[in-house]
């Protein structure tokens, strides 16, 4: 918070990469040089796929740590200090990748505060590489500043990219790089006068988001297997894969709340995807309001004529009438299903089908769990079901579970000028399967606890990473097999896995950050539970969810079954009040975000009308 | 429909909602000093629909300032305008705007009519069209007042008795049926209520999807809230 009377002395970011698990701790302090105390902010963003897993303030000397607690549990202190009047929820939405911190506290006069956020995170291979982000907004020149990354990767280190959103040409050249075979290490640290946004006055440069991206080497079709203190993670993603060709089909909504700017922007989308086709691919499109009304009724080769056909088609879709979801999905699944019958598509080609909607079925079958049981019993796990939520007024929970009941995914698209380009992104994330049906199998006497190791497909681009604990801490080997189906043939492939010596891979390096395998382990494993515990049998969702809980709190994860509470320190009204740390669900930030929508449309309003209360009455 | 009244120097809104069968009139707006009296008449869907749920909206609004002899008559179909003895009828597919010496009028096509009455009230009708053949629904309307701070003390109505601010208090945060809508205590007129929080639409600047506008929900037609209870609010006609 910019305050004259306030000095943030220090800021550093110190980012740890260990096999793709990214441990982040921010660190941040402050002197409060007013004569009276006053009240000193933190507030920083981490990415949402991030668990926070510790945070401490310390204050004249007094640390006060935050302890994570089962959310009912800390939402029985949380009631009790909203009705004492105080405020809490320390966790916030912002934007589409990031969360906010924020605590503040009460400072006496020229006292020091240094506050520690501590977040782990397991990152995702995208497109071919690894992001970290950054956000970092000091809002004031700040004598230290410091963003340290250190990236250890025993499979070796393929390329390293930083910039950052606010790097002009003169910062640029201070983010220092240095790369060797498996470690990297960037690392940025403007002066004071280098953080200055002009000579002489006092606003910062430094607002905006730092990012590294990166790859692994991928030497052998196995992938790498890595055991570290008898817990071991597989990382596939065999290189030189030819991709399968795919039967797509396109269900778009073309509803009535469709219209302009969203109807528009998937036209665009459709129109680039449709180029992007591969000749062996086949295609459908089936727009749909209340009425289902396919362009043909059979999936066509994704010739040059046909394509420019269908393209043609695409840039006449309007939107008109009601949402009737069930009865288009079903529609697209009866049409794979009677082109396979009837041998129109190629036997080994991937049936997929991309639905995008806006928002609530209310034509047909509208009632939600129908729509899962009907989509379900007819897809019979026979194709994979991608949805996109457009906007915010889509039951974005609703799509999710059908897409995950059906082998697919599900992704928010979210309402803004580069919608066009999130519809390509998903398309060009999910549309180049590789391999489908990817058992990694290990032996069953040497591990234990493994993650999921059936997946129904592996994308271009993408990794897929299996963890478990071996069950006994002598093995230092065992069988790994790989089975799935590729392109024309069966894939199958079997190596050894040998434990890694970290000392000798990393001889300078003492620490790293502990038991990190074992902790991507509880993350991922945390990670699947949730999903699980959304859908299936009460009975296994109510065990899904208990498993959840209690691996988060035994490894310390602030995740939406956990809340971590935060004790302030004393001040002269009386004893401090707890503050809660939650973790976001989708759902969560989708309200966040509508309720934001509103008031950040409130600020282009005639000033008059602005600060004037509305009376009105209108339909529900 | 969904009464909302915004209160942005708390940041705060509260909202309730009164259903009565269709036809009902309700008053919205009375101002005996000034002379101005605002009525809606609801309407229903136009057959129940599966679930078996009866909406009612607004469909007709009747506009009276009798010290500006101004009457307004608006439908889902037409807005009929007469001063001092001449009539207008314009319909919603018009663009219009027209300036006198009393009221202003701005129709935008199939959307919103804007009034302005001199030195006294500026609102705005909003038309909701729905897709005509659309087995249940119907055209509906909005009411918005923008501006009524020129009203007497003596404004009341359904949404007038709100225009000069309201007191209230919310505390005791619980729970609520639903994760997202936690249910607290709202201490108004010398009363408790139990109040849920929740969200609303405003639709002037999205007439569409609407914005949501989170609100206190006031259960059982505004109950505590307004003075006296929905039923005292029924007229017997329009003007």
């Amino acid at each position: 918070i910019p305050n004259a009377m306030v000095e943030v002395y220090s800021v550093t970011v110190d980012c740890t990469v260990a096999s793709r698990f990214a441990h982040t701790v921010m660190t941040s302090s402050a002197i409060n040089k007013a004569n009276a105390s006053q009240e000193i902010f933190f507030e920083v963003e981490m990415p949402k796929t991030a668990f926070i897993t510790n945070f401490s303030m310390e204050i004249e000397g007094q640390i006060y740590v935050g302890e994570v607690k089962e959310k009912e549990k800390a939402k029985k202190q949380y009631e009790k200090a909203v009705s004492s009047g105080q405020t809490a929820g320390l966790v916030k939405v912002s934007g589409r990748k990031m969360e906010k911190f924020s605590v503040s506290v009460n400072i006496a006069a020229n006292s020091n505060v240094t506050f520690v956020l501590t977040y782990q995170e397991l990152l995702q291979r995208k497109l071919g590489q690894y992001e970290i982000l950054t956000r970092v907004k000091p809002k004031q020149l700040v004598q230290n500043f410091q963003i340290e990354v250190d990236i250890y990767e025993p499979q070796g280190i393929a390329f390293v990219d930083a910039y950052g959103t606010f790097l002009s040409n003169e910062l640029l050249p201070l983010v220092e790089k240095t790369v060797t075979d498996n470690k990297a290490h960037i690392s940025f640290s403007p002066t004071l006068e280098q953080q200055r946004k002009c000579p002489g006055c006092d606003g910062t440069l430094i607002d905006g988001d730092f990012i590294v991206k990166y790859d692994v080497n991928r030497a052998t079709t196995l992938g790498d297997i890595q055991i570290v203190n008898g817990y071991f993670v597989h990382f596939f993603a065999p290189p030189d894969l030819p991709r399968v060709p795919k039967n797509v089909v396109f269900v778009i909504d073309r509803s009535g709340s469709m219209g302009g700017t969203k109807m528009q922007q998937t036209r665009e989308a459709l129109l680039e995807i449709l180029k992007d086709l591969h000749m062996e691919d086949y295609f459908a499109l089936i727009p749909f309001d209340h009425e289902i009304t396919p362009w043909k009724n059979s999936l066509m080769k994704a010739t040059e004529e046909n394509v420019a056909e269908a393209m043609k088609y695409v840039r006449r879709i309007n939107d008109n009438g009601g949402t009737n979801i069930n009865d288009a999905v079903l529609r697209a699944v009866k049409m794979l299903i009677n082109d396979r019958k009837n041998n129109n598509v190629p036997e080994r080609n991937l049936d997929m089908i991309i639905l995008l909607t806006d928002g609530m079925p209310n034509s047909g079958e509208s009632h939600l769990p129908r729509i899962q049981e009907n989509v379900r019993g007819a897809i019979d796990g026979n194709m994979s079901l991608f949805c996109l939520g457009f906007g915010n007024d889509v039951d974005y929970s609703f799509l999710d579970v059908m897409a995950k009941q059906n082998k697919g995914v599900a992704r928010r698209i979210y309402e803004a000028s580069d919608a066009t380009l999130q519809l390509q992104g998903f398309y060009e994330e999910v549309s180049s399967p590789l391999l489908s049906e990817v058992d990694l199998r290990y032996p069953d006497n040497a591990v234990e606890y493994v993650t999921t190791n059936h997946f129904r497909q592996l994308f271009n681009g993408s990794e897929i990473v299996v963890a478990g604990r071996l069950s006994d801490n002598d093995i230092n080997n065992f069988l790994v097999e790989v089975f799935a189906n590729g392109f024309e043939e069966d894939f199958q492939v079997q190596g050894q896995a040998s434990a890694m010596d970290w000392d000798v891979i990393y001889p300078d390096q003492e620490y790293i950050f502990g038991d990190f395998t074992e902790r991507m382990w509880a993350y991922l494993t945390i990670q699947q539970l949730l999903e699980k515990s959304k859908s299936g049998p009460s009975e296994e969702k109510e065990n899904n969810t208990a498993k959840a809980l209690d691996l988060s709190l035994q490894y310390s994860f602030v995740t939406p079954l956990t809340s971590m509470v935060v004790t302030k320190p004393e001040t002269e009204d009386g004893p401090g009040s707890p503050l809660i740390a939650d973790k976001l669900t989708e759902e969560q930030r989708q309200q966040a975000e509508k309720t934001s929508f509103y008031h950040r449309t409130h600020a282009h309003y005639p000033p008059v009308y602005a600060s004037a209360p509305t009376y009105f009455v209108d339909g529900d | 429909p969904h009464f909302m009244i915004e209160l942005p120097e708390r940041e705060d809104s509260l909202c309730f909602n009164i259903n009565d069968t269709p036809g009902t009139i309700f008053n919205l707006v009375r101002d005996p000093t000034s002379g101005i009296l605002v009525n809606g008449q609801t309407i229903g869907d136009k057959k129940i629909p599966p679930d078996g749920k009866i909406n009612t909206y607004f469909g007709r609004f009747g506009i009276v300032h009798q010290s500006l002899g101004v009457r307004l008559d608006v439908t889902t179909k037409d807005i009929l305008v007469s001063q001092d003895g001449k009539r207008v009828k314009m319909l919603w597919s018009d663009a219009a705007s027209l300036k006198g010496a009393n009221m202003d009028l701005l129709l935008t096509k199939d959307r919103s009519l804007t009034v302005t009455l001199r030195d006294s009230v500026k609102f705005v009708i909003l038309l909701h069209k729905v897709w005509e053949k659309h087995p249940y629904h119907q055209n509906y309307l909005g009411f918005y007042t923008l501006d009524s701070h020129l009203l007497s003390p003596s404004v009341h109505g359904l949404l007038g008795q709100f225009y000069h601010g309201i007191e209230f208090e919310v505390a005791d945060l619980r729970p609520g049926e639903v994760e997202e809508k936690p249910d607290a205590t709202m201490y108004i007129k010398g009363q408790a209520l139990n109040v849920t929080r929740g969200w609303q639409k405003d639709y002037r600047w999205d007439v569409k999807n609407g914005e949501n506008v989170p609100c206190w929900f006031v259960h059982s037609n505004g109950t505590g809230l307004i003075d006296g209870d929905a039923s005292d609010y029924v007229v017997s006609g329009l003007f």
